[in-house]
């Protein structure tokens, strides 16, 4: 889906310092990965603030195993974005769990080197993508949960 | 403005 990138620099104009370079990204990105999309949102910080920031949210194609899943993931753009890395989540359907391990916390939390070591213009959202895709393919950070009943995840819009 | 594809995951290990 082609993103506005009007709609998108609207989006941005509430306090992001590098709209341009962000909206070019976001552009990019989402061409490339056609189910993530730019949604508005409050973000909650870890004291308990709340800050409406963008986030890319939807699924990336990850291989495990020979079969591709739509692992879903939700990337939050702060203000000082690309300056500092976004904050990343996998987001687990209802029909899923999270697997915490050297790259997943509890919450769903994702830590990888390329976010540590992150530096613009280096690092953007479209490598980053790739690395989470190599690193899921190893170990995924969700696993359906052992039921046997089907029904279809809720999934935000 | 929905589409995007139907969220998936491994199936657990047993």
């Amino acid at each position: 889906m082609a993103i506005n990138e009007n709609a998108l620099r609207k989006m941005l104009s509430k306090g992001y310092k590098y709209r341009d370079l962000t909206v070019r990204e976001i552009t990019n990105v989402t061409t490339q990965y056609k189910d993530l999309r730019p949604v508005m949102d409050n973000y909650v910080f870890n004291d308990g603030s709340t800050k409406e920031l963008l986030s890319l949210t939807g699924t990336v194609p990850v291989t495990y195993r020979g079969n591709i899943y739509n692992i879903p993931i939700c990337l939050w753009l702060l203000d000082s974005y690309p300056y500092n890395p976004p904050i990343c989540f996998v987001k687990p359907t209802s029909t899923m769990m999270i697997k915490t391990g050297k790259h997943i916390d509890a919450n769903g939390k994702i830590y990888l080197p390329y976010l540590h070591e992150w530096k613009h213009p280096q690092s953007d959202l479209f490598g980053l993508i790739q690395v989470m895709i190599v690193v899921f393919g190893e170990e995924p950070p969700v696993f359906s949960r052992p039921t046997t009943q089907t029904q279809y995840p809720a999934f935000q819009t | 403005l929905n589409g995007g594809a139907v969220p998936s995951a491994p199936p657990t290990y047993t």
